[in-house]
């Protein structure tokens, strides 16, 4: 592939490349597989198939993720193009974008190098952009669970709680134990007093 | 903490949250719907959620039912929308034993039942005088629908079906009200017309006496066990002993048995016309794992940011969880997970309209392509929802293991979605049919469309094999 500095993996061209590139390789191995044990004819049906059956799901995977991807992408450009989002919330989704790209990528990174599609040295870079791409996205990591919009109620979480008072949440739940009822606890007189 | 970590979080955002919020709620009015509702459930004590985590299974599935008939009478008592029935379902989570009889039984009379069928069951679901469900999974059959083995023979006499259970692993299984709360199942059944077999089709049983919510006579029925999460819902068997049901219990819409016993089969593009059901709920199985993977990324990533644990240097304060490279290096790509999913349920639901809108002009042409997409994104989405939820809990370290965090109830009320509506693997299958048809077709000649276009580009490179 064309990639020749960390920041190029960014490209929402070179991720969809990589990634068609792989959803290709496997499913031309998956059709490959499936027509050996077919005896040189690939059916979509019978013994052949089921005996084929990993390597149709590893290409159903890649060719998915591939779409996952894609939708992501147009789906913010579209917002972004259409002024449905101002440049603050685009510019962050667009780098979400980036790393969704690059994190499946990186899933897919012994099929990337396996059929020569990516070096090994390709593949370093893209791990150096993943960690490039949290970095800058590390500020916005709270405010983008809060445009998510979880009311506190909804979550029910002592831990999410958008306040932070995480500690007390815990302590506060402890009330309704009912291990907590008495102070002796409901098994000391009819289990441990006897001994 | 020295400081308020939360605060200090949200002032160091570079964009508005709120405007993406309201993005991605469809507007601000909804937002502040949502809020409104969080009140009204709030006042509701079937609605109260401080003893959520402390409660016997007994104690769920009879607050689960509470709180769906809460809902439903709130809706009717304040004249309220479905939307906001929905919404509250959603804010209030506490699944209950009318899920199935809202989520299948009442959408499939409206699919497959007559204009009288519907005129006579309808009624009786919207008061809740009958509560229904899904009846179609057997203890030995999941997945494979055609090899289903109850039984709905033909009785011309009488002008009956006899529907039976014909062995051991065709005790129905239906982890969806079945056991306890249904009186009423939408039974999938081989159907037999003088002799023969013509495959599953599916029939209105009353399984319970509406008086005294007993069994029927030639009615097995009970709770098969406690399940690994969802346990509001109760998890119901059902075996059948040639018990009658009368012959409109028939759903008729399309397959037809006339009194004199004659069998019509559904015109054919019915079973195309089915699909849009399927795509439908695959649709909001896309959509609902964005959802579940969001809250479960919300959690984990306010818990690290206000979570501090070691000081670099003595002295110091403890730092921000979220500030290790390696719990960053996993939560915010699992954000970004996220939100693919949130965009990808968008598009799904945009999509299954679209092809409901091209259905009704008689067009079918996207048929393929969405059987094909809605299966690999169903199995995919369900796949790293799931996988992703357990990795936000082991973000939060021991306390991600109490329930009170929130993780574990979402994992295990969640993690059904890789095996139900279609075992994952079996749906990444069905989508690789289709790419092998893709890929013969390009080995022919045949230019490709839609989103395996790729294949025709990647055949056409100097080294393609």
């Amino acid at each position: 592939c064309q990639v020749a500095a960390p920041e190029d993996w960014r490209a929402p061209a070179h991720q969809l490349a990589a990634l068609a590139a792989v959803a290709a390789q496997l499913t031309a191995q998956a059709a490959a597989v499936l027509a050996r044990a077919g005896g040189g004819r690939p059916g979509v049906e019978g013994e052949a198939w089921n005996s084929s059956s990993v390597d149709l799901i590893r290409a159903a995977r890649a060719h998915i993720a591939l779409y996952l991807h894609q939708n992501f992408i147009e789906c913010v450009e579209a917002a972004s193009s259409q002024r449905k989002l101002s440049a603050g919330p685009a510019a962050v989704l667009r780098q979400l974008v980036a790393l969704h790209g690059v994190a499946t990528l990186l899933d897919a990174a012994g099929d990337l190098q396996e059929r020569g599609y990516a070096t090994g040295r390709q593949v370093a870079l893209l791990r150096g952009e993943q960690r490039t791409l949290v970095r800058a996205l590390r500020p916005n990591a709270v405010a983008l669970t809060d445009s998510f919009g979880y009311p506190d109620y909804m979550l029910n979480s002592a831990l999410g709680r958008r306040d932070g008072n995480v500690y007390q949440a815990l302590l506060d739940s402890a009330k309704s134990s009912p291990l907590n009822a008495t102070q002796e606890g409901p098994a000391w007189k009819p289990v441990l007093e006897p001994l | 903490n020295p400081v308020d970590d939360a605060a200090a979080e949200r002032l160091k955002a570079t964009f508005d949250s709120e405007e993406l919020a309201a993005f991605l709620h469809d507007g601000v009015d909804k937002l502040q719907r949502r809020e409104e509702l969080v009140k009204l459930l709030q006042s509701q004590p079937w609605s109260d959620k401080t003893h959520r985590y402390f409660l016997t299974r007994e104690q769920e599935y009879v607050g689960g039912l509470e709180a769906a008939v809460g809902i439903w009478q709130q809706m009717r008592g304040e004249r309220l929308s479905m939307e906001d029935g929905i919404t509250m379902r959603s804010l209030a989570y506490f699944p209950g034993g009318l899920e199935l009889h809202i989520g299948m039984f009442i959408p499939t009379i409206l699919g497959q039942g007559t204009p009288e069928q519907q005129a006579k069951w309808l009624p009786l679901c919207n008061r809740l005088q009958i509560i229904g469900t899904y009846a179609q999974t057997e203890l030995g059959h999941g997945t494979f629908v055609r090899g289903l083995q109850t039984v709905a023979v033909y009785d011309e006499a009488s002008k009956e079906f006899v529907v039976h259970s014909p062995s051991l692993e065709s005790t129905k299984w239906w982890p969806g009200g079945m056991g306890k709360t249904a009186t009423h199942v939408i039974l999938m059944a081989r159907l037999f017309v003088k002799g023969k077999d013509y495959g599953p089709h599916s029939f209105v049983v009353q399984i319970r006496d509406l008086a005294t919510h007993l069994p029927l006579a030639g009615v097995s029925v009970g709770d098969i066990g406690p399940k690994m999460g969802f346990n509001g819902v109760d998890n119901g068997y059902l075996s059948l002993d040639h018990v009658r049901i009368p012959r409109d219990a028939m759903l008729m819409r399309f397959a037809q048995v006339t009194e004199e016993g004659r069998y019509i089969p559904p015109p054919p593009d019915n079973q195309k016309a089915a699909y849009a059901t399927m795509v439908y709920v695959r649709a909001t199985i896309v959509r609902d794992s964005g959802d579940f993977l969001s809250r479960a990324v919300t959690i984990a990533t306010r818990y690290a940011a206000v979570r501090r644990q070691t000081a670099t240097k003595l002295g110091e304060p403890e730092l921000q969880v979220l500030d290790y490279d390696n719990v960053q290096q996993i939560l915010l790509p699992l954000m970004s997970r996220a939100y693919a999913l949130v965009f990808m349920g968008r598009s799904m639901m945009d999509m299954y309209h679209s092809f409901d809108s091209a259905r009704a002009r008689g067009d079918f042409s996207v048929l393929p392509e969405l059987h094909a997409l809605s299966s690999g994104l169903k199995a995919l989405s369900t796949d790293i929802a799931a996988t992703g939820i357990e990795t936000a809990r082991r973000q939060c370290g021991g306390h991600g293991y109490m329930l009170a965090s929130g993780l574990p109830t979402l994992f295990n009320s969640y993690v059904q979605n890789c095996t139900w509506e279609g075992d994952n693997n079996v749906m990444y299958l069905q989508t690789a049919r289709y790419l092998m048809k893709a890929a013969i077709a390009v080995q022919t000649g045949k230019p490709l469309t839609g989103s395996a276009k790729y294949l025709s580009d990647a055949a056409r490179q100097p080294n393609a094999k």
